[in-house]
């Protein structure tokens, strides 16, 4: 399973939690304007966080976040 | 398996509840206005609780929360 | 699998009951209105109650609790 | 799997029929008018009854219960 | 697996037939007028038969019992 | 995987073929008009051979026996 | 899987081919007119043939065996 | 998995290749015009040619072989 | 998983690579025009290439070789 | 699992990230104008990133990245 | 899961990259025009890479390579 986000401005982040006891950010993803991420929930990561303007692509269809 | 959530305004929590005998908070992530989470259930989390106003697509289809 | 439930009110409970030989109560959610809780059937969950106005969004559709 | 059953009137009784060599009833669970219950099959229950006034739910679609 | 009965009359019978070498009827249900079992398949029932007005619930769509 | 019989005349026989080297009849179920069988394959049936008038329901759609 | 046949005729034949190294006929069952078999692919047959005019439903759909 | 053939003609072909390092037949079954062969793929057989005139039905649809 | 090639033409080719971390033809079956043959993916072949004039139908659709 | 994508300028960059503890690219695969590349998620890879003018397709459907 | 590859013009090239730590190609698969290549996903290929003028079938739908 992943998601898909692309970036609609310069500094979208990508936030990936960390599986587990703990629900802290492991890794922080920055995107610019136009480029796209695809990931996956893994070992490591179990919720994803998106911030700034971008779409984003999941199973459950699609959403833009921003304002 | 995972839920998206759109937060439509700030202060919005995602509450993920303990899986096992007890039910209680173990992780309260806050959203900021537009900003949006992809949430698994995992094998600490088996329920999630939704507060403020946000969007929420499920397996099961849509639902706004708040008023 | 997992059930959503939308409070339309305040104090809908979400109850979940036990797996195994008997069947009781081992957690009651409240919900204030508006709030949205989503919820697994696990280890200790086989069974799940709701009382009180709610929306509640299953695999086999959609139904209304309350009267 | 499980299925989804909503009163319609008071005293609708859910009653979960034991799996294995004999069939009897080892739980009987008392709706009142508007709540909901959605029950799993599980190691304990391989057969489900209902009496009373309600909507019946299942992955065979929807049926009522009553005269 | 599981199949979806309604009786549409008093005294309809969902006889299990045990699994194995001999097929006989382990369990006979009895319905009364508008009341609903719900039975899976199981280590000891690979059969399932229906006696008396019924309307018969299964994957490969809906059936009514008697004449 | 089942199927399922109804019955549209009396004397309608569902016979079980053996599963394995030897192809034979290890049990003959005989329903009365109207009357519903719903029967699996299982470690010692991997045929089902229908006799009589009957309606008969499968994964493949469905057929009617008899002339 | 399984498939489903329907003879139009009497003497039709459903013949069950070995699986493994040789292929030859282990068993074949004769249809009155209509009768219905349906029989899976087992341990033992890896390959069905039909002869006779009859209606045969597979995964694949319908088709007409006979001239 | 298998495939359907009915022959349009006396003396189709099916041809089972044999699984492994070879690639030869094992077996060819001749049909005649009318008859249906079933054959499903297996530890022995991981292709399968057709020679004659014959309709063809498989996962990826149908298809008539002959001129 | 497995396609099906018709030949168009006489002398069409279906050619298995190898498995592995060399990639060589193993095998080359030649068609006669209107010769179909269907051929699995395996332990030993991991890709598959057809030359000459055919209808190729796989899980993606239908493509046609030769010019 | 796998995304496609496809070069519509020279210089498209995919950019695999690792999987585990650290989230670091492992590998950036240049495309020309018009190139085509499939990619899994694997062992090794459990983000993609993709920079520069290109067509993605993913079980979520289609994205363009660039302005 | 495999994806279907159809040259348009002569030298169209199907390159194989390596699964694991290193990304480099084991092996190129020239096309002529006309020709197709099915090809899997393997221990040894978990990204493909198409150059030249072709036609590309993939699970996510259809693709064309070159300018
Ligand atoms: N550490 C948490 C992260 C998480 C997943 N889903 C959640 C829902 C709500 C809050 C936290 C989470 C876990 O693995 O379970
Ligand atoms: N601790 C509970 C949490 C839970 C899941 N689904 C529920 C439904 C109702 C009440 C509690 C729950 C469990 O793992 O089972
Ligand atoms: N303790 C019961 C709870 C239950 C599940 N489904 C039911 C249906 C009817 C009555 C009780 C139940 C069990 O695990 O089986
Ligand atoms: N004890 C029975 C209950 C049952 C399930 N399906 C049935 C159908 C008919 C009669 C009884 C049953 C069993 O586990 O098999
Ligand atoms: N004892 C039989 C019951 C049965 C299942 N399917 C049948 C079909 C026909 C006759 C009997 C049966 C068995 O387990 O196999
Ligand atoms: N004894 C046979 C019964 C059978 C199943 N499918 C068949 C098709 C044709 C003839 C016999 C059969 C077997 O288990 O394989
Ligand atoms: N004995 C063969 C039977 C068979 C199955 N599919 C076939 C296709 C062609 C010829 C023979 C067969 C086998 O098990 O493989
Ligand atoms: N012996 C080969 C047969 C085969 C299957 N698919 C093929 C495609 C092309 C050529 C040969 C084959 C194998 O098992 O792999
Ligand atoms: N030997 C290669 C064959 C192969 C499969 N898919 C490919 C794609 C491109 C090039 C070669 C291949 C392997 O098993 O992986
Ligand atoms: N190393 C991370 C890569 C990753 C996957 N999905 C992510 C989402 C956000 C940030 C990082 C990631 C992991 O395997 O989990
Ligand atoms: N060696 C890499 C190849 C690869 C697969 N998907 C990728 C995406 C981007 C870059 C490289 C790759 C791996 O197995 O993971």
């Amino acid at each position: 399973d992943y998601i898909v986000v692309k970036a609609l401005e310069n500094g979208v982040t990508i936030i990936g939690l960390t599986r587990g006891r703990d629900t802290k950010s492991h890794h922080s993803e920055k995107l610019d304007r136009g480029e796209v991420m695809v990931a996956q929930f893994t070992e490591f990561t179990s919720a994803i966080k998106i911030r700034g303007r971008a779409q984003v692509y999941t199973r459950h269809g699609y959403v833009e976040t921003g304002d």
